[in-house]
């Protein structure tokens, strides 16, 4: 949630509003 | 071409292979955020033209457009994950007092995140051994 | 820094979204062909001067825009396989793997070469084929030469390999440094 809001806040919100999502975390090899 | 800016911002930081941190770049950063924004525009105004005067010629150019907005999303987040992943490797490094050093090369939002980091750390490390908690960052390799 | 734990590459014909090496790869161009004419960046053809790039131009993209650019309905452009994926090339690497320069020709000739095979090539199955027997045949020196060279100037051990290799190796020394630093004492 930290990380998703950080990166929210710095890069995603400034995209257009198609692109902000954060579905790329999930992908995250563990 | 397009997406060059973003390319410099991932070089940046892959010459720093052992994992320390350069200086935020936030100029590159917003650079790369405006280039976005151009190619979203012009997109805008080709999509538009497309649907309303039938210009299905203009496709190819709107996907080639889409590709390099998707490239500098990837670019820009993984620029910013990765210096996370080196804010977070510090924390184990140097303990929650990071060297004024360091804590220069860090953006105010990356401040941020690192001590909210450290916060959920405490909490989890409060949480094992029972009452007196457990410091894990502590004693990482074995005795003599 | 031990800590620092970078997203690794993919493996195979999937990228880690957020690998740097990943993305560092996919900037390698190859040699592609448009198929559909590409109106208003006419500005990104060095060689024209229309507004417009025409259908038919032969340009070298990067690999990141190649496969958002391929696909099979649409068809906005095609593309060539590079030289040292070719059958001629091929054929080198099949007789001895281990007189390749693949730090020179690639540098990212496995990682490079599994992102090919998205695209279709009739020729994918040879091209997979070549990719794992070159690995074979070169890995059992990598291991080798890692687990032996201590404390002395690896440069020229690794001045040949391509990036995946290279890493191999730094692994493979990272391992035998742990274990004499153990051996000494030097441990705990």
């Amino acid at each position: 949630a930290n990380t998703e809001t950080y990166l929210k806040n710095v890069a995603l919100k400034h995209m257009p509003p198609n692109l902000q999502t954060v579905d790329f975390l999930k992908s995250v090899p563990k | 071409m397009f997406c060059e800016k973003a390319i410099e911002l991932i070089r940046e930081l892959h010459r720093s292979g052992d994992g320390s941190l350069p200086a935020f770049n936030e100029d590159g950063v917003r650079q790369v955020l405006e280039e976005m924004k151009a190619l979203y525009e012009q997109n805008q105004t080709d999509v538009h033209e497309a649907k309303s005067d039938g210009r299905s010629d203009l496709i190819p150019t709107i996907t080639f457009r889409h590709c390099c907005l998707l490239r500098n999303r990837r670019c820009i987040v993984s620029y910013l994950y990765d210096r996370l992943l080196r804010i977070r490797a510090l924390r184990w490094e140097y303990g929650s007092v990071l060297p004024s050093a360091l804590r220069f090369q860090m953006s105010a939002d990356e401040m941020v995140w690192f001590n909210q980091y450290k916060k959920s750390l405490a909490t989890y490390m409060r949480s094992l051994g029972g009452d007196e908690g457990l410091d894990v960052t502590q004693d990482l390799t074995p005795p003599k | 820094s031990e800590a620092y734990m970078p997203v690794s590459a993919g493996l195979g014909s999937e990228e880690n979204f957020l690998s740097l090496e990943d993305i560092i790869m996919s900037h390698e161009k190859l040699p592609c062909r448009l198929e559909m004419t590409l109106p208003r960046l006419g500005f990104l053809d060095k060689s024209g001067e229309s507004d417009s790039i025409p259908e038919g131009t032969k340009m070298e993209l990067p690999l990141w825009l190649a496969k958002g650019l391929y696909d099979k309905k649409r068809k906005i452009v095609s593309v060539e396989l590079p030289k040292i994926y070719k059958e001629g090339w091929r054929t080198v690497f099949n007789a001895d793997a281990n007189v390749v320069d693949l730090h020179r020709l690639g540098p990212y000739y496995y990682s490079f070469g599994c992102q090919l095979l998205n695209f279709d090539s009739p020729e994918n199955p040879e091209i997979a084929q070549t990719l794992l027997q070159t690995f074979v045949g070169r890995f059992r020196r990598i291991m080798d030469s890692s687990q032996n060279a201590y404390n002395e100037d690896t440069s020229g051990l690794v001045s040949r390999l391509d990036e995946l290799e290279r890493i191999l190796f730094h692994a493979g020394q990272k391992g035998l440094n742990e274990f004499q630093r153990w051996e000494k004492g030097q441990a705990s």
